[in-house]
């Protein structure tokens, strides 16, 4: 190992033994990437999604993009345009619901996303997808309330509401980026979805959850500008 | 760029494939299956420096300059990355969302001398 091999970290590792440099070289690639991915140690999964419920996200969200204009429900985009960052680093995020507390009338589903990507990212774009259970014969108004912790994080506020009519079973997209967007700037990280049917209808989720309907969110997000200190 | 090979000493890149299966991470990174973290490794003696990787012309520049600057001051210089790229991942975060994104600069494809 040459005298300058002291001063180079990587030619200090030509001098140690296969196994040790690979060693190293394993926990060197670890290290990295959580770092990147700002992640304090790998996740432990404990719900892992349903292939077919991937699946079928990827696919609509790939259907959404491709006719944005979709029968579904689709509402003008909230967020304010963001021009895309150059360099910057992008994220999508796909967040599938979890089951919230529901009645004949009333669902609530939550979808929680990560406090790494809360504090350091803002949001380009968020839709919620849902999939409406077949309504039966004539149409029957929905009411979509997104709730998020008031600053006390005792009560829920009312975000944003939209009521729509449903005449057939399928997809219907609603944009949630505003909401998504003030639940980071709060630093909370669940967004509720309240669903209200008539009486009439029963669930207006598919029943059963089946897992290729299940309701989720898309998000679209980008790492915060690095704060510039401007010097004059 | 140079890539190493057994008993390279000069300023070359050395491949490393990590394997995520091999280190139990197949579980939470759903894509890709590894991570090629190369790295730049081997000697730049001076009259290496400013290649490979970069235009010739560069390197004749700095040769230039270190004659033009009295040669036997200049000192070696180092072996490192001169072109990279990012590596994808869609991955679980610890809430189970499924998250894509492209990390910048994490894949070293071309190493030279400075």
């Amino acid at each position: 190992v040459a005298p300058m091999g002291a001063r180079c970290p990587a030619c200090g590792l030509a001098a140690l033994d296969p196994a040790a440099q690979r060693h190293i070289l394993m926990a060197r690639a670890k290290q990295s990437i959580l770092a990147k991915l700002r992640l304090p140690g790998r996740p432990n999964i404990t719900q892992p999604v349903s292939r077919g419920a991937l699946l079928t996200a990827l696919g609509r969200m790939h259907v959404q993009r491709m006719d944005p204009v979709s029968p579904g429900m689709s509402h003008e985009s909230s967020v304010p345009h963001l021009h895309p960052g150059v360099g910057l680093q992008e994220y999508e995020i796909l967040s599938f619901a979890e089951s919230g507390s529901s009645t004949s009338r009333r669902v609530h589903l939550h979808f929680r996303f990560t406090r790494e990507l809360a504090g350091n990212v803002e949001i380009l774009k968020a839709t919620l997808y849902l999939f409406w259970a077949d309504p039966g014969p004539g149409t029957h108004p929905v009411t979509i309330r997104l709730l998020q912790p008031d600053l006390t994080g005792l009560n829920m506020t009312v975000a944003h509401e939209a009521r729509l009519e449903v005449q057939r079973a399928g997809w219907a997209t609603l944009d949630v980026g505003q909401a998504v967007q003030s639940l980071f700037g709060q630093g909370s990280q669940r967004l509720t979805v309240e669903l209200e049917a008539a009486e009439d209808w029963g669930s207006p989720l598919l029943a059963g959850h089946s897992d290729s309907h299940w309701p989720f969110v898309a998000a679209q997000a980008r790492a915060r500008m690095p704060h510039r200190v401007q010097r004059r | 760029g140079i890539d190493c090979s057994r008993d390279s000493k000069m300023c070359c890149r050395q491949e490393f494939f990590v394997d995520f299966k091999e280190i139990g991470w197949e579980d939470w990174i759903l894509q890709p299956e590894g991570y090629h973290m190369n790295y730049c490794a081997g000697l730049c003696p001076l009259h290496m420096a400013g290649i490979p990787g970069l235009a010739a012309s560069f390197h004749t520049a700095v040769l230039n300059l270190i004659k033009a600057n009295n040669a036997d001051a200049a000192v070696d210089s180092c072996c490192v990355p001169t072109q990279r790229r990012p590596l994808s991942l869609l991955y679980y975060d610890r809430d189970s969302n499924i998250v894509k994104t492209d990390i910048p600069d994490m894949i070293v494809d071309a190493c030279g001398c400075t």
